[in-house]
């Protein structure tokens, strides 16, 4: 999802 | 993960090294800005929040620990080690560095994805961090003598800034759905906050000659 595409960097 | 973010990740790595490095084998924190560390604690702590209940990598999981725990007790050296904090240029560090969480805290109230705690505190310690060399930069250009660790520390960090910046490039040509204008343009005016440091640092490796920023 868009969420997970955001929060998988650091 | 593409080539750029993993650079962009081993830079951001090597500059938290490097500083550490400086700081426990010279006992020394001469040039590096309190006021700075201090907001990178608190831009992990706030954006690390889901570590433990949102997995995404072992990968990711083990880089943040690295964060959180370096950047903490970068601070804990600088504040309470009683060598290392007697070279803390306490006197030129002086940027008011809690008058920048307000309006970074009120602009992630307004302007957020999705009005979560989480995604508060997340969207949060991106204006953040955007800002939050602005101490040691400011330091820096007081800073008559900057020495080789801390000029490389900052190089390393505006490095991670520009391999992120190529990264959310990539990505945004290889995968669907990747546009994300809260990090790209909080991403972007950290960049751009490095540019003229770049541009001396730059200047005075091609000239062999010890970096100083002009007042």
């Amino acid at each position: 999802t868009k969420d997970q595409v955001a929060k998988d960097e650091l | 993960m593409n080539i750029f973010r993993l650079a962009g990740d081993m830079t951001h790595l090597f500059s938290v090294l490097v500083l550490l490095l400086k700081i426990h084998t010279i006992k020394s924190c001469a040039g590096i800005s309190l006021k700075t560390q201090e907001l990178y604690a608190i831009v992990f702590a706030t954006r690390y929040l889901d570590i433990f209940t949102n997995y995404i990598s072992l990968y990711n999981t083990i880089m943040k620990l690295i964060f959180l725990g370096s950047s903490f007790s970068i601070v804990w050296y600088m504040r309470r080690h009683k060598i290392v904090r007697r070279s803390y240029d306490k006197d030129q560090d002086t940027f008011r560095h809690y008058f920048l969480m307000l309006p970074c805290l009120i602009l992630a109230l307004i302007i957020n994805e999705k009005f979560t705690f989480r995604e508060v505190m997340w969207t949060f310690s991106l204006y953040l961090e955007a800002v939050a060399i602005l101490p040691q930069l400011v330091l820096l250009q007081r800073t008559r003598n900057i020495d080789n660790l801390t000029g490389q520390y900052v190089f390393l960090l505006g490095a991670y800034r520009a391999f992120y910046i190529l990264n959310w490039i990539y990505r945004y040509f290889t995968e669907e759905h990747f546009v994300h204008w809260i990090t790209w343009i909080s991403g972007l005016v950290q960049t751009l906050l490095y540019a003229d440091f770049f541009y001396y640092y730059f200047q005075s490796w091609k000239n062999n000659v010890k970096l100083e920023l002009p007042a």
